[in-house]
């Protein structure tokens, strides 16, 4: 079965998507069949794979609401390999729809097992910047968690409550959850602020920080207006490199276990 | 009575703290007298200005839950004529515990009606990046709204969600809740993708964006690690500068209705 990674952090604009998308590429660049699933009801990896809306019509809503399997709601993208889940705003309302339901928090976990997956290596889940009902289907559906941190102040001031988060999804729903890794991100050699991040965050949690790092790079947030990932618009440029990089590390860390 | 103004945008990243305290320090500064509400799980404008874990005794949380009046919640903050109503990770489970209370949606709204604001110029809301329960109180508490809008692609997909979303706000529940206006933040000349964010959004929006747009500015990110704003911490830097000739357009919109 395919290893499955909640990419999440409740701050917002750290680059999670960024990562979902260009993790995504770089895994199927080397090979490996990759599906994404777009939890965010901003739908931005969705955008940044050029899924236009018409294209929306079965989407990671109709998923959790049971109304169709995720076998059936996955669609290629122009990077091979390279599959996604696409998501809606709709999405947003998720929280409330299912609020009495019992099986609220395992909705995505179970629409996966049932769905015929084998064929994957990767499954990974974008999510929304919150700790909501969205983000705890995704950890409790997940095998690992990877924490994209972006190097500034407010980011590393929410990572002790996200980690307490997924302790307390370990304990109560999904016993296999592991933290794969956290991802410095917007990396930016010259500002005072990245190497003291990047020093209290290595202090504090050691080998959870992958040693790859991802710099600020203008070609990774260009790429999403064109539809395709920075491999397929820049693949010299030091962002689709570190990408590059960065999923080399992660299979390497996913064997070791 | 004050003005009400909500910041909000679901993007996440995109400034709506940084821009929530760098107004307010900023009409202060003018002599206006300034509440900030910190409506953010995550407490970054709390901590922002100062305000350690110890001293959130009473809360955003606290007043929602109709525990505490938001008088007892107003604490002041190092700069003059500004204070904050802080906020700690217990909001992040309003949706839930008000799930099924029939005033819900006008919680903030009442708090802030019964308390005695009369003192007040300004009260600047700062929301979570998303839609959820937490940013529809603020919406129905506030006279306008006021929308961060980083020059980035996708910063730009979530913007008309967000205006349908204030205008069905104001049709059912707070008629008389206006955009008082888009900020350009994070705003970098060299860079082609804010251009083309600016020209689009200034098209398409005309008159709603200020003409004063926040530049990208490293001390506005250094700030907030001192527990001050960037008025304190630097006041002649660019990004500081930009905030206080946002708070003079602000007062000249607000005083030309
Ligand atoms: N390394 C990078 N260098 C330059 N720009 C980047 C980088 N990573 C992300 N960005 C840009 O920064 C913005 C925030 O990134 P992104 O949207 O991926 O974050 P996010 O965590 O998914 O945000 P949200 O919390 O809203 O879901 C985007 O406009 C993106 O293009
Ligand atoms: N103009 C700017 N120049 C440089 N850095 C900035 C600027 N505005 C904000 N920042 C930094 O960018 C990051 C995101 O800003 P901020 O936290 O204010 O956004 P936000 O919209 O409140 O995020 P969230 O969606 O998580 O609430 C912060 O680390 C902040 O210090
Ligand atoms: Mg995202
Ligand atoms: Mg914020």
């Amino acid at each position: 079965p395919p290893r499955i990674i909640a990419i999440t952090n409740q701050k917002g604009g750290v680059g999670k998507t960024t990562t979902t998308i260009n993790l995504g590429a770089s895994l199927a660049l080397m090979g490996e069949r990759v599906l994404l699933v777009d939890m965010d009801p901003q739908g931005n990896a969705s955008t940044g794979l050029g899924i236009g809306q018409a294209a929306r019509d079965i989407t990671s809503y109709d998923v959790l609401m049971g109304h169709e399997t995720a076998g059936a709601a996955i669609l290629p993208t122009a990077t091979p390999g390279l599959s996604i889940i696409p998501a809606t705003p709709d999405l947003s309302s998720i929280d409330l729809e299912l609020a009495g339901e019992r099986d609220r928090i395992t909705r995505l976990r179970n629409a996966l097992r049932d769905a015929d997956l084998g064929r994957q290596d990767y499954v990974l889940i974008d999510c929304p910047p919150s700790l909501n009902l969205l983000t705890v289907n995704a950890l409790v559906a997940a095998d690992g968690v990877l924490v994209p941190l972006q190097c500034e102040f407010f980011a590393l001031e929410g990572i002790t409550q996200l980690l307490r988060t997924v302790g307390e999804i370990r304990q109560s729903s999904n016993k296999a959850l592991i933290t794969q890794g956290i991802i410095l991100t917007m990396y930016d050699q010259r500002n005072n602020l990245t190497s003291d991040v990047e020093t209290d965050v290595r202090e504090n949690l050691g080998a959870l920080v992958f040693k790859t790092v991802i710099p600020r790079n203008v070609r990774l947030s260009e790429a999403p207006s064109h539809g395709i990932p920075a491999l397929a618009y820049d693949p010299r440029s030091s962002g689709s490199q570190a990408y590059v990089a960065l999923a080399r590390e992660l299979r390497r860390r996913v064997r070791a276990r």
